[in-house]
């Protein structure tokens, strides 16, 4: 159990840097939804990031992590006298160390949240498609899909709304309903669940079909 | 016809397709 926890706490710095990676609302990712890739995923982040923080731990601070001490409890040693020592270990540096493992977290978070932020307002998201987010939907609707290089389209920077002609399958054959784009939401896979409109208009396209549009569009 | 003052909400799946204009 112990061995586990500790796991836990070395791999967390990773996830919780995707977390703040990930936090803003469109950057709705499709993550490989199984949670066993997201660990794995983790790891090497974590890693980097715990090696640096113990370089600036070691180094600027007063206190050491006890390395001994950490591999007796990972691997569980069956000398009943270093695991109370390990233990009683624990308890005295409790603070520092739920102290060292809360500013890792922290800086974590801060730095998957800085990374967004550069590649938002840098616009590389835009430019290079490796740092595209998921979110195909944002890039269409805000009409940033206009900027990217491989789209041939005059890039639009100023948008005062969007207004939206859906054809819609119904019961009573399809309807066209136009309106402007107010929201949008999302699925679990990152398609679009539902769109949201205002001023609304409807008008069923079988009337044409049947004869009122001579061209047969 | 109009609907007047409601919002819609429009579930994707009944969608055929979508055309959108940027208005500025």
């Amino acid at each position: 159990a112990v061995a586990s926890i500790l796991i836990v706490l070395i791999i967390a710095p990773g996830l919780i840097m995707s977390r703040g990676f990930f936090s803003a609302p469109f950057t709705k990712r499709i993550l490989p939804s199984n949670p066993v890739n997201e660990l794995i995923s983790a790891i090497l982040p974590s890693v980097v990031l715990h090696a640096l923080y113990l370089v600036i731990v070691q180094n600027w601070t007063d206190y050491q992590v006890d390395f001994p001490l950490l591999g007796n409890l990972l691997f569980s040693s069956s000398n009943p006298d270093r695991i109370k020592e390990s233990f009683s270990n624990l308890s005295t540096f409790f603070v520092p160390i739920a102290i060292y493992h809360i500013v890792l977290w922290a800086v974590a978070y801060l730095l998957g949240l800085i990374g967004r932020v550069i590649i938002r307002f840098g616009s590389l998201d835009i430019n290079l498609a490796y740092f595209r987010f998921n979110n195909k939907w944002h890039y269409i609707f805000s009409g940033e899909i206009t900027r990217f290089p491989d789209v041939q389209r005059p890039p639009i920077t100023r948008i005062d709304m969007r207004v939206v002609d859906m054809l819609v399958d119904t019961a009573d054959g399809s309807i066209i309903y136009s309106g402007i784009l107010q929201d949008y939401s999302l699925n679990n896979n990152a398609e679009l669940d539902s769109l949201t409109l205002s001023h609304v208009f409807r008008r069923p396209l079988t009337e044409e079909v049947n004869g009122k549009n001579d061209a047969g569009e | 016809y109009k609907v007047p003052g409601a919002l819609m909400v429009i579930p994707y799946s009944k969608v055929v397709n979508i055309n959108l204009h940027y208005a500025a």
